[in-house]
Order: C-alpha cells, then structure tokens, then sequence
C-alpha cells in the first residue's frame, strides 16, 4: 500500500504539526527558517518525505507532500504552478510506465491521493488566492479543506465560519472529495453525506502530550486559560479526519484518484 | 484633545474587535464582507469614523483609521501606498494650515499620532509584506506591533515568537515607539526599557461578556476547553496595550508625532 498526501497552506497555519499527528509520529519538520536574516523560500521547491508505518495491522507507505512558502510572498501570481505541475507530473509518469511496453507488473503509485488544504481561521470566509487554487486543485486531485488552528475559534464561530466555506465552496462550484457515483449503495451514499456536513474538518494539531485538568494525559495544547484535548470529540474534529482518511476513505482515496483524477488525464493527453 | 489610531493588518485579525474593547464602546464594524457573491475590498478606500469618548474624565475625540482588505489581495505589491500617502497627507494639510497667512488660533489635528501594527500569530516570524510595510511606516509615523490573537498561542510559543520578533525588529533597523531624547529623566528611560521588552504586546481581544468557572462576569473568550479573560495580565497584554495607549503615552503619542514625525516632513517640504 502507499499513500500520498500533499499538504497546501501558507506557512505557520500547523502542517507539519497535523501531518505528524494524524501519522501519530514525527514525519515531518516544519520548514521555519533558521534565523531572521534567510530569506523567505519561494514556493518552487516541493519537499516529499517517506515513511513506512504500521495501521492496524497493514503495512502502510505514507508520502507526505509539502509547498513551503506557499502564499508568503508579496506578490503570489502563479504560486500555485509548481503544485499543479507536480500533480499532472505524476500522473503523466504513470502513463509513460503504463504505455512503455515492457511494463512492470506492478507500477509504482507516485499519484497525488489527498490534496489537505488549510484554510486559514479567521472567520470571514476565503480569500482570492484561496478561490482560485481550490478550484485548480479540484479539477485535478482529491480535496479535503480543513479549517486550521480551529482552537482558536469559540464553538459559535466555528459553526458560523464552516457555514460560510459551505455557502463559498458552492457558490464556486468546486468539486470537494468525496464524489458520490452510480454504483454506491444507500449507506455509501449517506456516509459521503455526513462527510459532507463536516467537511471542512475543524481540526487542532499537536504533537505534545499535556495532562488536563482531571490528570489525564492526552495529546493537546495546554495553556493558562484552559487545556485542549485534540481526541476529544466534543472540543475539535481531529478525530474525525484522521478516521477519515486512514480508516474508512484511504481505499477510495487511493481508487478515485485512478478511477477519476487519472483516467481524465489519460483520455485528454490520448486524444490530444 | 483629539487622537487618531491607524489599524493596520489582514482582515480576520481582530482588529475591530481590538480598537472596541480598547476604548471600551463599539466604535467600528468589521469590514466582513457581507455575502460570498462580493469581491474582496481592494485597500485604496482608508476609513475612519470619529467618535467622543469620556476617558478617566477627560473628553477625548478618538479618530480610528481603518486600512480594509491591506494585504488580502494574490499580488500586494504596492498595496502600502495608499497607507503611507494617507499619513503623508495629513502631514501636508496641517502644514498648509499652519502656512496660512490668516491662520486659526487652533489647528484641528487629523495627523495619526499611532500605528497599530498587527502580526499574525503564526510562530514563524515576520513575512516579506510586514518588513517592507514596517520599515515604511516607522520612518513617518509612530508605529506600535501587537501579536493579534494571542490566545492562538501557548506562553512557551508567545515567549519564543516574541523573542523572533525583537530579533527581526532589531535585524531590520526598525525605528518602534517609543524614542529615547536627551530631554528624558531616567526614570522615563526606564518606562521606555520596560515597555520595549512588552513589544510587541501579545493581545486578545473581545467585546462579549462571559462567566468564568469561578462564576466572575469578565470580558472575555469563552470555549469548551477553558475562557480567556482578556483582563487578566497573567493570560494577555491586553491591559497593558490600553493603559499604554489611552494612559502613560497618550500625549507623548501626539506631542512626538508634532516634534518629530511632521516636523521631519516640514523640514524636507521646505527645503525642496
Ligand atoms: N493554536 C494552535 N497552534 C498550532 C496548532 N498546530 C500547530 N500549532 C502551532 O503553530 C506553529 C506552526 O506550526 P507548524 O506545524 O510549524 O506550521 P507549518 O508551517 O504550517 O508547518 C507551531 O508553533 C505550532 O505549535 C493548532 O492546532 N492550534
Ligand atoms: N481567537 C481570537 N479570535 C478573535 C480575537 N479578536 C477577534 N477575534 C475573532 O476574529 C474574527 C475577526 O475579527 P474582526 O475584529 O472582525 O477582524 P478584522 O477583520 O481584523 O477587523 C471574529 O470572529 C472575532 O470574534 C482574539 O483576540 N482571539
């Protein structure tokens, strides 16, 4: 099994903190600079980082896909090129394999599974950049948008605000992940639909372990204000994206992308 | 006595929310856009509304300037002009005032005596846009940073995110309030030396209400995971924001802005 997942998101919005708590081990280091004299990255350096883990008992090859400096320049005309260039990339190397004529038995899988896009918390809604790279990114891959750092909305504002993304994802008709088809069944269908609800996952990262108030140890944030547990239903939907994504969808992520994402690729470069 | 404020920083900040509960009454609305159909502001309409404020027995005119949709756009180049034209503007009309050969006995003062700068919380350090637009605005107004959101971050987090900020402060030659003269006593050095080691304040900011657990009504944030009292200087620096503000630095705000922000620019007016 491999599993790829990109990250897209501007810098300090948690990813490298969420990567490596879905994964629940330390995947990934977040790209901050080293001091304050290097320059800011340009996007154009997509970072992929392997790692083999064991979930419930399957072998799993998780590649994690990350496009620091995305969105942290001034001017951010096209930073969202590299990311689509190395998405249509891969699949067209799949093609090449597929077509070559003494082909592999089994063909690496380098394809693009999981798009997670962070939406910033701010309770207002998306911005231009986030309009248009969602809309790119949908047309090419599966896309599950999440709302980052969600501890730092209260309850009312993250209902508020995940109305709104709703209201903005259909009002510019982005296809979102997961895509209902023919030949699901009527709880295939109505599971899709409680996703959908959900969607976007209002989710609290952290890779510390913090003993609550009740001396439980969990993994969360802790502050003088009040502590977060990040497995608790009740304070964030932490719990419900990482099921999403290794338990009930990883399959159909894995088979959507082939099935859909590819297969439109393939027909277009074929017929062109 | 008049006094004007300038906001400046990303939509979904906090910064409405701020200047409301700085001057403890709901000055301004937030520049939301009103549904997902609007197209975002472009920064070139500055706003600002008056208001007349009873503060510890004093009555006071607050301008608030208010800098909608800075930095929201995919390419911010130049999106600072607006901004600094606006400061230089009002510079040029007291001058012109104060020219007159028939001139008023008072001149009203619309010249911003102080420059809120917000910063996103995102424990990284200062993107590309907040250098060029500091450097920019420290050399012609009065500029004070603030860590918006604060609550976002733990201590440890705000502690190390504020030491990366003095570092960049420092790196960048940023001229921040407030300034040593020859004429201060040593215990003003002083109260210069402790309020520079706040900056920049790390606040939080709300205009509810809510009851903690101890059953206390405070201005506050109320979650499921803990209530942040905003007044409470063990949780922020709320307190210390207003109290430099609107208390201590008051007419050292505007008394600097006449002897050295316009006095700096009538200088180089005249002799052009
Ligand atoms: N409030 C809050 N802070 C977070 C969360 N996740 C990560 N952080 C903090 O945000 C900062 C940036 O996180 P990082 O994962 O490096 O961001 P990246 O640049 O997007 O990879 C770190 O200081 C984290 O501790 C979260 O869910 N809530
Ligand atoms: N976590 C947190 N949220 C805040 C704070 N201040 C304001 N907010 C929320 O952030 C959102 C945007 O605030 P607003 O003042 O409208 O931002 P503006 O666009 O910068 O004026 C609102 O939902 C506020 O409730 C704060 O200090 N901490």
């Amino acid at each position: 099994f491999q599993f790829n997942v990109m990250c897209v998101g501007h810098s300090g919005l948690g990813k490298s903190t969420l990567v490596n708590t879905l994964f629940s081990s330390h995947l990934v280091d977040s790209n901050g600079r080293k001091n304050v004299y290097e320059p800011i990255e340009k996007t154009s350096e997509i970072k992929v980082s392997s790692h083999n883990l064991m979930e419930s008992n399957v072998n799993l090859k998780i590649n994690i896909i990350d496009t620091p400096g995305f969105g942290d320049q001034i001017n951010n005309d096209r930073c969202w090129e590299p990311i689509v260039k190395y998405i249509k990339e891969q699949h067209s190397q799949y093609l090449r394999k597929e077509l070559t004529a003494q082909r592999e038995r089994y063909i690496v899988d380098n394809r693009v599974h999981c798009v997670l896009y962070f939406i910033t918390p701010n309770n207002k809604g998306l911005k231009n950049l986030d309009k248009i790279v969602l809309k790119k990114l949908c047309d090419i891959a599966n896309v599950v948008p999440i709302i980052a750092k969600s501890d730092s909305l209260t309850i009312e504002e993250r209902l508020n605000f995940k109305k709104t993304l709703q209201e903005e994802f259909a009002a510019n008709d982005f296809k979102i992940y997961p895509y209902d088809t023919e030949d699901l069944y009527d709880e295939e269908l109505q599971l899709n639909k409680d996703i959908r609800s959900l969607i976007p996952f209002a989710v609290v990262g952290s890779e510390k372990e913090i003993t609550t108030e009740k001396g439980e140890i969990v993994r969360g944030r802790k502050t003088r204000w009040g502590s977060i547990n990040i497995e608790d239903i009740q304070q964030c939907e932490f719990v419900y994206l990482r099921d999403f994504l290794t338990r009930t969808h990883l399959q159909d992520l894995i088979e959507t992308t082939a099935s859909i994402h590819y297969e439109g690729f393939r027909s277009k470069q074929l017929l062109a």
